[in-house]
């Protein structure tokens, strides 16, 4: 149980500083705050590219969104879900890194399925089919397929 | 692979039917459209309680004025259905598997065997700094889950 | 002290009744769900045109944000505050909800300072005067004034 | 109406000037560029407790590697500053209003007295659909508050 534990731990920690390289423009880890890991508490350390080291709780709601990602993508790599469904999780994002999330999505999609809930371009243009949501005469949703190409 | 979903009398949906064709789909539409709606009609077909579907009770899942609801998901060959009916006193939720009807210890069976934790592979809205703002504790547990 | 109440809550309710209808496309309005003001509750109804009435926690995160900003701006309109802070409240809304929240500040900014952190392109566009924050070198904040027009 | 905020070593600002010479003025900018701060920094002014500034000490307000930290608010006439420095044990708090020294209830007296309640007219990010979530009882106690 404890090296399962620990392999698992190390290898989402190896993808994590990957994908926070790539996704948030710095330097990321995760750690247990103690020996025993059934005791510990895993943290996150952050450091963006040209800033001193950051403590999670006064980091911004774009740079929480995209650690949060990157956490969740370096679990999928070291056992993917058969799918993966968010829900407007670009909302704090700016624009560029609108575009950055899209573009990791799109690599991740060669191994699992992403269903995206977003109202912002970079994300819809990244995608390969965009279903479009309405409501109907007397109040009910309507679905239609929406061709961006 | 989620392959189509299939709603009736859902929330807000009376009749729809969503096939995903592809690995990278974004729903997109106005405010209030039924977007996040969608998202529910998932977690509800797999089993999930009332309060994460923005509801107070199951039965305000059914389309105003109906009397049952429906959802119907396709993946990895499966088709799991989910349909609850309102009665005086309450509800009852029956569940089906390939058109066989099932209790629910096994739809959690297939749901755990298929690899679908909803902990963090559905993300809703607004949740999106959860992982970031909750505990070091409850981070630690996810990985022990995973293991 | 219960009539100042009461003539506080039936102005509110009337300019929470007209905002509503500009802001969020549908019939608004607040009651109290019992007769003694001082141990009621505040609820709020509302009807989207074309669409059946809603319960308050069914909603979707764009109503629910236009409905929290018409009370803000109800209550405004009954006692101004020197100056409003909002820190991205259009987070949730679509393009054509974004644009009708920054022509109501518009107006409502003829009366009251509005200071809104945004990255939202329609509401960069109806303000007076956009100030721009980015990171310098070793990672401090510069504010630089950004000219729209 | 604000007029100017003047920042020293406050968060992730060095030394900033912002002029407000309009009513209608947005923030935009880069994620984690300092935005929120800002808005941050007119709370801290104004009084408020640490929890809302997200930070777990007041002393997290000083820049990184600083000792003091102190901002400026110009507001219908009044100048109110505050500065805060770091001891061995904590800190000190310091407020002004116009250049004289005074005390904390001296400023919540003059931001009552300028009909400043930050319970809805300041806005933290991520807490747009609080009003509409809280109980309903809390939200009778916002009229009653400005009755
Ligand atoms: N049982 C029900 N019957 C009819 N309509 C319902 C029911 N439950 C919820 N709704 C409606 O669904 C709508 C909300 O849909 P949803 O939350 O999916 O919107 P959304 O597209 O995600 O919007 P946003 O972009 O603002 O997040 C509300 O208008 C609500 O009234
Ligand atoms: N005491 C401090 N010293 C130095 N930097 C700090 C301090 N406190 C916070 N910061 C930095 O401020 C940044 C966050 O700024 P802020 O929350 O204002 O960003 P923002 O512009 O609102 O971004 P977003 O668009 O993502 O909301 C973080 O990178 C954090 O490290
Ligand atoms: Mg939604
Ligand atoms: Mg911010």
């Amino acid at each position: 149980k404890r090296s399962a534990f620990l392999s698992a731990f190390n290898s989402i920690n190896e993808n994590f500083k990957e994908i926070v390289r790539e996704l948030a423009d710095g330097e990321g880890e995760i750690y247990l705050d103690r020996d025993d890991p059934f005791s510990s508490g895993l943290q996150i350390r952050f450091k963006p590219f040209g800033k001193p080291i950051q403590r999670l709780e006064s980091m911004s709601g774009g740079e929480k969104s995209l650690l949060t990602l990157a956490f969740i993508f370096a679990i999928q790599r070291f056992k993917p879900a058969p799918f993966y469904a968010f829900d407007e999780v670009d909302m704090f994002l700016d624009g560029v890194n609108v575009g950055r999330l899209a573009k990791m999505i799109r690599k991740l999609s060669s191994d699992a399925q992403f269903i995206v809930v977003s109202l912002r371009k970079p994300m819809l243009e990244e995608s390969d089919h965009v279903v479009g949501v309405t409501r109907g005469g007397d109040g009910e949703s309507i679905v239609t397929a929406i061709q961006l190409r | 692979m989620i392959k189509r979903i299939k709603l009736r009398n859902f929330k807000s949906f009376k009749r729809a039917e969503i096939e995903f064709r592809d690995n990278f789909t974004v729903i997109t539409g106005p405010n209030g459209s039924g977007k996040s709606n969608l998202i529910d009609s998932i977690l509800f077909c797999l089993g999930t309680s009332s309060k994460v579907l923005r509801a107070e009770r199951l039965t305000d899942l059914i389309r105003d004025g109906r009397g049952e609801a429906e959802v119907t998901i396709e993946i990895d060959g499966y088709e799991i259905k989910r349909r609850i009916r309102k009665t005086e006193r309450g509800y009852y939720s029956y569940y089906y598997i390939n058109d066989k009807s099932v209790s629910y210890s096994d739809v959690e069976r297939l749901v755990e065997s298929l690899g679908l934790n909803t902990d963090y592979n559905i993300v809703m809205q607004g949740d999106v700094t959860r992982i970031a703002e909750m505990t070091p504790i409850q981070r630690r547990k996810i990985i022990e889950d995973v293991a």
